[in-house]
């Protein structure tokens, strides 16, 4: 499984949190402009959360972060 | 198995319900507008909830958390 | 396999019978209206049971309590 | 694998038969008006009957208890 | 790999032939008109005979027991 | 895999044909008209044959025992 | 992996090809006019050939022995 | 994984490649008019070579060896 | 996974290469106008390479040797 | 699972990133104008990061890293 | 896995990376006009990398390396 976002502007943040019976950040991955991100869901990361206007593939489709 | 939540207000949360014999807590996430979470249920996780203003992407399409 | 539910007034239930010889309660989730939950079948809970107004997502499509 | 029942009326049966040589009632499970189950087959559950008006969703589509 | 019965008139017969070498009759179960009944093929059941007037629900569609 | 018959006379024979080296009779089942068989391959049968005026449902679609 | 055979004319005949080093015959099986068989690949069988007027069903779709 | 050939005419040939380091004949088949074989590839055999006017019935569907 | 090859003119080559650090020819095949061949990926063969009038069947679809 | 990027520039750069508790750069490719990559994720690689003027196909259709 | 190439010129380049923390050249293949390469994922390559005129085919479909 692995997701994939293109960042719209430079600092998009993908924060992988870890999985197991914590929940903490393990990799914070800034991305500029233009730039594409492909991240699978690991043994270490089982939850992502992307912050910055940016436009994320998922199986549902794509979803955008801005809201109008 | 993963779901996505897209957060359409500030305060929106995503609590992760334990797997096993009890059900408590695991973890609480508040997203702020804008903020698109990925979440899979794992180990740890058998049951989320989302409360506030969101649309939740699962495998059975997209679901608002507005009540017309 | 999980399944959704959304609550569309305050007090729906999710009851979860567990798994085995014996059909027992295993956990009782109130929800409220507007809420989401998404519930995966595990190896404590292999039967749910929902009552008030909800409208739950099934791999078979969407079900709605109310009657006509 | 799992099925789903709407109970559209009081007293609607669930029975779940045994799984094994024997063939027994393992559990029986009463659904009032409105009130939706979901149910899997399992370990102790490998045949199941349903008694009353309901709306059974299976995986060959849905099926209604009531004769024309 | 389930089936699904829908009886159409009361004393309808779903018998259950038991897997192995020999072919015996698992199990007989009785069902009266507007009954519905689930059943998996198992490892005690790897055949199945249905009489009287009913709609069975396979993967290969719906099969009445009458003839024109 | 299972497949479905459906008699349409009496005397409808469904006859599986044992697996392994040797190929002989396992069983004969006889059907009389409306009836419906469903009926599995297994450890033991790995072939099957069908005698009489009947319709048979395969994941090719339906067979009919008639010609023209 | 199974296959259909619907014979058209008397004396079809199915024969089996032993799986392994050497290609032998396994079992020739004499199919009548309107007799269906059910054969699958198996331990034993890995070919088959079939002789006379019939139509074979297969994951391709239907085959004609028929020349135009 | 099968293939089916369907001879269109006297003295088709099916040959089975050996699997393994070495490729040679395992075994040559001939097929007469209007004959259908069905076959896999095996332990025994990883490629298959077909001579002689015939239509090959595969997953990328029907390859007739005659040109234009 | 197998592919399929209709060789066009005579002299095609389908040349096999091996499986694993090293990449050799592990066999050479020549095919004759009209002829097909069909190979798998093996233990022994992670890469093909065909040259000469022809056309290959693979789970893109076809592909013709030829140029404009 | 395997993505393709196209590059449309010179010095486009594709970024591996490290599987594990650690996200560093696992290795780094340039591509050139016209050149094709193919990547899979692998035990060393979970995440990968593009740059430059490019066409990143993926599972979830066509990204082009350009914006407007 | 497997792709396919197609050379559209004399000198197509397609070259193997190693799979494992180091990535490096495994082996380079040279394809001329009109040939056709077919290669799949292995334990020894995890990406591959495509120079000259071309066109190759993915599970995303046809990409070809010309621009504009
Ligand atoms: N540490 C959690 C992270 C997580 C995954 N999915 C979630 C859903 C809700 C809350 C937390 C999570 C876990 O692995 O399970
Ligand atoms: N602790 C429960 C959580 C749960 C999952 N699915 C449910 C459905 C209903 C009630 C509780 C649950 C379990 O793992 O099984
Ligand atoms: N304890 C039962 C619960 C159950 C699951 N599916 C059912 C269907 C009918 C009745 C009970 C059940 C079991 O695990 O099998
Ligand atoms: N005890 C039986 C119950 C059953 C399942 N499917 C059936 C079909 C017919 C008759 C009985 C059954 C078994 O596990 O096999
Ligand atoms: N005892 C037989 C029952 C059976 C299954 N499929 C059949 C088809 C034909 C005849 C008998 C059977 C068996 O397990 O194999
Ligand atoms: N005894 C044979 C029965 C059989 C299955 N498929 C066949 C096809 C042709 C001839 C015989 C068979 C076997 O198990 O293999
Ligand atoms: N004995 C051969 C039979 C066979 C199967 N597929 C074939 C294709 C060609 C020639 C022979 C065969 C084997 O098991 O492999
Ligand atoms: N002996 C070879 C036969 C073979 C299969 N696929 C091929 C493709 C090309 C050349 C030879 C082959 C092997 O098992 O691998
Ligand atoms: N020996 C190589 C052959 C190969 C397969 N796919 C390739 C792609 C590119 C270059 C070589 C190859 C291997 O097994 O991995
Ligand atoms: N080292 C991380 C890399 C990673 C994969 N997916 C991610 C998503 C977010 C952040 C980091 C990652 C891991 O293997 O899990
Ligand atoms: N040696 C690397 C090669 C590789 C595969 N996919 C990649 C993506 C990006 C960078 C390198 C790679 C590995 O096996 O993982």
């Amino acid at each position: 499984e692995y997701i994939a976002i293109k960042a719209l502007e430079n600092g998009v943040t993908l924060i992988g949190l870890t999985r197991g019976r914590d929940t903490k950040l393990s990799h914070t991955e800034k991305l500029d402009r233009g730039e594409i991100m492909l991240a699978q869901f690991t043994e270490s990361v089982s939850a992502m959360k992307i912050r910055g206007k940016a436009i994320i593939y998922t199986q549902f489709g794509c979803i955008d972060t801005s809201i109008e």
